[in-house]
This record gives structure tokens, sequence and C-alpha cells, in this order.
């Protein structure tokens, strides 16, 4: 199936 | 020092049943703008954003910005013992390591301090750009729970369709598969419980229904919730809160390897 994305990809810390 | 005093209380309550089940332990940051906090659920798939303004507070002091970290569960175990007609304050001395709950009921002849221990927590924020959202939904929060609620009894993924006639909630589990549609409506005289779709693109993206159902706990915050999607972004799932601010959740979908 489809696999879970994770946020830390799509936002970057600051 | 700070002293912020909410004659809505039972608000306070709410936001707390919101986040504590998504969320252990988080930094509360208030600053002259409001209280607001950002956190991650530990596995990082999903983020609350919060901003209770300063102007929605009966009295706001903050004299500086102070990041107090505290344990949701047992913020909210205190809250648990306001009434949802007190109001609430927030007192915190400089440099101290607790923080004070202060409940007075409506009539003024019960007020009680409960005292909780502040924590040291390591906080990443992480930088949420401003996006145009390629779909945007707009739909009674009592609804959305609903279908988030019904769909987790048959599968564990949904898959969301944004056209513009309407918006489509998919799932398949191992007895079968069910599909919900909600279409546009077109009534004015209740927009409580109208369905608004403002579509750029359409966009389809399937999310699991575990996180959904845990933001759904905002239902009794807002009367409407927005969901916000694009095919490249964390979709935001939005409670408004009538003259403070906002709970979002932000979730990264799931993605086909």
């Amino acid at each position: 199936g489809p696999k879970q994305g994770n946020i830390l990809s799509f936002f970057k810390k600051i | 020092m700070l002293e912020l005093r909410l004659l809505q209380g039972g608000l306070l309550k709410k936001v707390l049943e919101a986040m504590k089940d998504l969320v252990n332990d988080a930094n509360f940051d208030c600053s002259p703008t409001g209280f607001s906090l950002q956190a991650m659920d530990s596995s990082h798939v999903a983020l609350v954003s919060l901003l209770l303004r300063s102007e929605g507070f009966e009295h706001y002091r903050c004299d500086r910005n102070v990041s107090m970290g505290m344990n949701l569960n047992n913020m909210a175990k205190m809250l648990r013992c306001a009434g949802n007609d007190d109001i609430v304050t927030l007192k915190a001395d400089d440099g101290s390591d607790c923080i004070t709950f202060m409940f007075e009921n409506p009539s003024q002849d019960k007020i009680a301090d409960f005292e909780m221990k502040l924590m040291d927590i390591d906080s990443e924020h992480l930088g949420i750009p401003d996006a145009e959202y390629q779909s945007i939904v707009r739909m009674p929060a009592a609804e959305f729970a609903r279908i988030c609620r019904d769909l987790s009894t048959i599968g564990d993924t949904v898959l969301i369709s944004v056209s513009k006639e309407g918006v489509q909630f998919s799932t398949r589990g191992d007895m079968g598969t069910a599909n919900i549609v909600c279409r546009r409506t077109t009534t004015v005289d209740k927009p409580e419980e109208d369905v608004i779709i403002e579509m750029e693109e359409p966009v389809s993206l399937t999310f699991a229904l575990r996180y959904l159902n845990s933001f759904t706990k905002a239902t009794p915050l807002a009367t409407q919730v927005t969901i916000s999607m694009s095919s490249d972004l964390p979709m935001v799932i939005e409670y408004r809160i009538e003259g403070m601010g906002y709970i979002r959740y932000y979730l990264a979908p799931k993605i086909d390897e």
C-alpha cells in the first residue's frame, strides 16, 4: 500500500 | 509576569481535549500577539498549530515572550476541574517552574487554584509556508466528524477527492468498501450547514483515518471545518475559534511508492 508521508519532509525546522 | 484571564474557561477545556490525544508534551508560547502552540505528534505525521489571540482574553498580560513546556494530559486533567462556565486565569511568575490555573465560578463565590509543574521541552519550530491550496472545502464540523468515524469502522485510510460538484470520501477494508459524497450546497439561509467548495484544481489524496479521528476532537470548538488540500502539501484541517483564533491540524498524505 501507499507509504505514510512525514511532516518534516514538507516543513523545515526554523 | 504572565496573567491571562479568559471569560469562557470552557473554551480552554475544549482546546486541551482537542490536542491531548495527538501530542503528549508541548511548549505553549506566550507573546503580546497571543497564546500559541505548535507541536508534532510523536511519529511526525501530524502537526497541530493553535493560536488564541490576546484580544480574545478579558485581561492579557505578558511582559516578555515566554515558552512554557507542559504535559497536555496533565493540563487537561487540571482544566477538567474547572466548570464549563468558569472564568479561567493562567498565571506564572518570571522564571517560575510552575503555572497556576485559577478557576472562578460565575457567581464568584468559589475560587480554585491549581498549580502545575512546567517541563523543559526541546521544541522544534517548523516554518509553515503560506500556500495557495488547490482545493478548499468548508463543511459542517459535525458532519466531517461523522464521516471520519463511520469510515474508520470499514478501513484505515480515506481517499479524499475534491471536484467542482462535491467532495468524496472513500475507504476499503477486509469487509468491503465505503463511499460518501457530500455535494456542494447552494442554500444561503443556513450557512452553518453549507458545503462550500473553492477549487482551482481537482485533488485526490489519501490519509490515515486514525489521525483525522483525532483531529475531530476539536469539533466542539466550531460549527464548520475547513479542509485545504494540494497535491504536494500536507492537508490542513482548520477549526476557527470565534473571536480568538484557530486550531489547525496538518497531516502528511500517504504517498504511492
